[in-house]
């Protein structure tokens, strides 16, 4: 998964990947104020290519304590549980669910957003690819919107971004490829090499998604979030972080 | 029919001095849920004498017979439908001058019998043609759809086929076994994607009841059962020539909780086999109920008897109880309908005023009964009021008439009115069975409130389109007529109450798309969306009517089913069949035929009835090639030819 973090007060973004294993569950948004989880499960391509398994979220959870209300996203299904009722819908009709303070936008075969008690927003992006490719798969993209509002608590491999970092970039210079440009960031006390790239935003194009010129932090993000990504891996779809 | 040189030696040796069938074909065409059934019969008068050549079908209950053609010997026998009045007087007129003659039409519970008799003299060949259509209702997750296969003799040329085409998709089709276990190999089912075809087209030799036998074995129901493919909960948008159908049958819901009060007579003619059915299925029944479900149980003769005066939750000690406590009753007494309905409502409302409901549960009530009311409030018009008067909009009644004395027409009209349905039940050995699959129906509501609605201005004349309960298994149709617009889009939202959650579903359609495929197929039924529409419509209005409240209301929704049925070819209540000859001198009547008030069938000790329906001979004045039949003896009030009278079984209509 490649990471995109929006900083609104540096007027920048920032890019990492995140190169877990297949099956790992990786906390994005871990707020036990406000009760709210949104984890992604790793899945792989069909195939290794160039010595590596691709991976990608194949399935985002978000659940909110206390109502124990849980939508889980997957590329075949949208299921909603409260813990004694279960519903399950499809990408292929457009709909709206609301059940207490979460509602649930489906766009048929595009995407769906869940918001909770109107403050707390996350849209998951659904990316089709031929049935029958030898390797890709269906996979996930998630969006989380900058002016959430969570609690004081609120961590997560995004989550930790809502209390924005100060950032500063500096020594910037040709890199080794001439298209990207590379420099030296200081965050939270890091100074960490860094090289001009751009990732892709699919919320407008689903199939060729627009650029995002980003500053890409290297080693899953090392420096630039809080620990090793590894503290990220959590044991359930339903699970916080503990720190 | 012509016949190969096979079937011709099949047909000179079955050929006797009697009746030959040289062909006997059934044909059905399915296009989403809508069948058009094509009966063709040749028939040859191989006998020395004139003979009374006949021509009998059975057709589900469900169905609209929109034609019948006859050949007899060259002459071409034609029909049409038209408003029952025009019709009559048009027979009538035949009548007057020798050239009319009857069909009969008669009624058991979930058949109904189509039989006409020609005389005619040796060597004549006769081919009848019927047709009827009919909508398939999913229940239980499939669709059924039966043909009654009965040549009654050996027939060379003996062929079934059905055909369905589901623009969505099969995702299941298979042939239970209802015909008979010797013919189950000889059924083929081919299908793909979206096509099935299904053919039993047994030899003389595979007909035959024993090796040596001359009868036919082929006496039953052909069942073809199937599902399609629902990709999502949104449900199935098709357009078609100007119309649409919305198919909407969710899964994946968690099932609602449900408040059930079970309200069953044990008056003295439950006695039996009934009571004994009745116990059964609902020691089944009980069990199925879970803790998050709360029932109760009141039996009723002249008196009325509550096992529990509150509703209790289905807990698994309060079950056992109520299952020893049915397994104890002992029919006897009277009936008293009217104070038993009463005490249900009473106890679902005083559930409700005390908050026990969950607002978003499902609250019924499900009445077994074998006759009418003979203590306390007799008259079925009050007891209807009584029961309308006292009901929320959020209960539901179903009714279930078990035996043949049963008024089922009352239960029918008070569970209608009552957001219910009503089911026929026959008392005999798997009454049990025929209960648990009725419950099995409602026993898992899935949304309440249900409501398929459309962009403003794009559709016209849409049928029933708020449900109040969706039930899983079973699935909602809405139909209408599409507007003209600049796009080519229809789009539909659904939205429904599940449990503790509120939804909204969009589905939409390309209008022009189906026609293209629907064109491509050499079986599908082109004109589906358009008789469907006028199907789902005049059946409702048939139900609309019986409800009516006053004259006036009742004589313009009489006007619309005639004008519908008229339009679209449809024997109904209100219209009838007219076939007449090439040169519309010779004249043939059918009309709707009227379900008994109490059961049908004399005859029956129960079961389905295939004997002991009404008879009428058929009187028919000549031409010169056919031979006129010695009148048989007047049954039931019905006169000679000399006496003609308006034939005892046509259908008078209510209040006019």
């Amino acid at each position: 998964p490649h990471f995109i973090v929006h900083l609104p007060t540096s007027n920048m973004d920032v890019c990492f990947n995140i190169d877990s294993k297949l099956g790992h569950i990786l906390n994005l948004v871990s707020d036990r104020g406000t009760g709210v989880v949104v984890n992604g499960q790793l899945i792989g391509s069909k195939q290794v290519q160039k010595s590596k398994l691709k991976t990608y979220f194949g399935t985002i959870s978000v659940y909110t304590q206390p109502d124990g209300v849980s939508v889980t996203v997957s590329t075949v299904s949208i299921a909603m549980t409260d813990g004694r009722n279960n519903h399950s819908f499809t990408w292929g009709a457009t709909a709206e669910i609301t059940q207490d303070g979460v509602q649930i936008s489906i766009v048929k075969n595009l995407h769906v957003t869940i918001t909770i008690n109107n403050n707390i927003q996350v849209m998951v992006l659904l990316h089709r690819v031929w049935k029958k490719h030898p390797v890709n798969v269906h996979f996930l993209g998630i969006y989380i919107p900058t002016d959430n509002e969570y609690s004081p608590l609120v961590h997560g491999l995004i989550g930790q971004f809502s209390r924005e970092p100060e950032v500063t970039v500096y020594d910037i210079h040709e890199g080794v490829d001439p298209l990207k440009k590379e420099a030296t960031m200081e965050v939270k006390g890091n100074r960490l090499p860094v090289t001009r790239g751009w990732q892709k935003d699919y919320r407008h194009d689903e199939r060729h998604g627009s650029n995002v010129y980003c500053w890409f932090i290297h080693n899953s993000g090392k420096g630039f979030i809080d620990g090793h990504y590894t503290d990220y891996i959590v044991p359930n779809l339903t699970s916080f972080l503990y720190r | 029919a012509i016949l190969t040189s096979e079937e011709q030696e099949d047909f000179e040796a079955i050929r006797g001095d009697d009746i030959t069938v040289k062909s006997y074909k059934v044909e059905s065409r399915i296009t989403s849920r809508f069948a058009h059934t094509t009966v063709r019969s040749s028939v040859v008068n191989s006998g020395s004498k004139a003979q009374s050549i006949g021509f009998n079908v059975q057709i589900p209950k469900r169905a609209f017979i929109t034609n019948f053609t006859m050949n007899v010997n060259g002459i071409t026998f034609v029909g049409s439908v038209k408003e029952k009045t025009v019709a009559r007087n048009l027979y009538t007129q035949a009548r007057a001058r020798g050239k009319a003659a009857g069909i009969v039409r008669a009624n058991s519970q979930d058949m109904e019998t189509f039989k006409t008799e020609v005389h005619v003299p040796p060597g004549s060949n006769i081919e009848f043609e019927l047709h009827y259509q009919e909508m398939m209702h999913r229940k239980l997750g499939f669709y059924d759809h039966t043909l009654h296969v009965q040549p009654g003799r050996l027939v060379p040329q003996l062929q079934v086929d059905v055909y369905i085409f589901e623009p969505k998709g099969i995702s299941m089709v298979h042939t239970p076994n209802t015909l008979g276990a010797q013919f189950a190999d000889l059924i083929k089912v081919t299908s793909s994607k979206d096509k099935a075809h299904i053919v039993f087209k047994p030899n003389l030799q595979q007909q035959k009841k024993c090796d040596n036998c001359t009868e036919s074995a082929i006496d039953g129901v052909f069942t073809v059962r199937y599902d399609v493919n629902r990709d999502s909960n949104a449900g199935e948008l098709q357009v078609s020539d100007g119309h649409f159908v919305q198919f909407f049958a969710p899964s994946n819901f968690s099932p609602l909780p449900k408040n059930i009060v079970f309200v069953i007579d044990v008056s003295g003619s439950m006695w039996g086999v009934k009571m004994k059915q009745t116990v059964e299925a609902m020691q089944a029944i009980l069990d199925d109920l879970t803790i998050d479900d709360h029932f109760s149980i009141i039996d009723f003769n002249h008196n009325v008897r509550c096992w529990s005066e509150e509703l209790v939750q289905g807990s698994s000690i309060q079950i056992a109880d109520a299952k020893k406590y049915i397994k104890s009753i002992k029919p006897n007494g009277g009936t008293n309908i009217n104070e038993a309905l009463m005490r249900a409502v009473q106890m679902l409302v005083k559930a409700s005023n005390q908050g026990f409901i969950d607002p978003r549960s499902v609250s019924m009530i499900i009445l077994v009964s074998d006759g009418d009311p003979t203590v306390g409030e007799i008259k079925l018009s009050t007891i209807q009021k009584n029961v309308k008067r006292l009901m929320r909009e959020e209960f539901s009644l179903f009714s279930l008439g078990i035996g043949f004395d049963v008024d089922y027409d009352f239960l029918e009209r008070i569970a209608m009115e009552n957001r219910g349905m009503a089911q026929r039940i026959y008392a005999n050995h798997d009454a049990a069975e025929q209960l648990r699959t009725f419950y099995s129906q409602v026993s898992s509501p899935l949304l309440r409130k249900i409501a398929i609605q459309f962009t403003e201005d794009t559709v016209s004349d849409v049928t029933q389109n708020r449900f109040d309960k969706y039930f899983s298994g079973s699935e909602l149709v809405v139909a209408g007529k599409v507007l003209p617009s600049e796009s080519n889009i229809l789009t539909s939202f659904t939205t429904a109450a599940a449990s503790r959650l509120d939804i909204k579903l969009e589905s939409s359609a390309d209008t022009d798309e189906l026609d293209t495929e629907l064109a491509k197929h050499e079986h599908s039924f082109t004109g589906f969306a358009r008789q469907m529409w006028a199907y789902i419509t005049v059946k409702q209005l048939i139900s609309e009517r019986a409800l009516a409240p006053n004259a006036d209301k009742k004589r313009k929704i009489t006007q619309r089913i005639m004008s519908l049925a008229v339009e679209h070819q449809f024997v109904t209540p209100l219209t009838a069949l007219l076939v007449e000859s090439e040169d519309a001198t010779e004249r043939l009547l059918a009309d709707f035929p009227k379900d008994p008030k109490h059961g049908c069938c004399s005859g029956g000790g129960g079961g389905p009835v295939s004997s002991g329906h009404t008879q009428l001979q058929a009187l028919y004045h000549t031409p010169t090639w056919v031979k006129p039949i010695t009148p048989a003896p007047p049954s039931q009030g019905i006169r000679g030819p000399e006496e003609w009278a308006i034939p005892q079984h046509v259908n008078l209509v209510d209040n006019d």
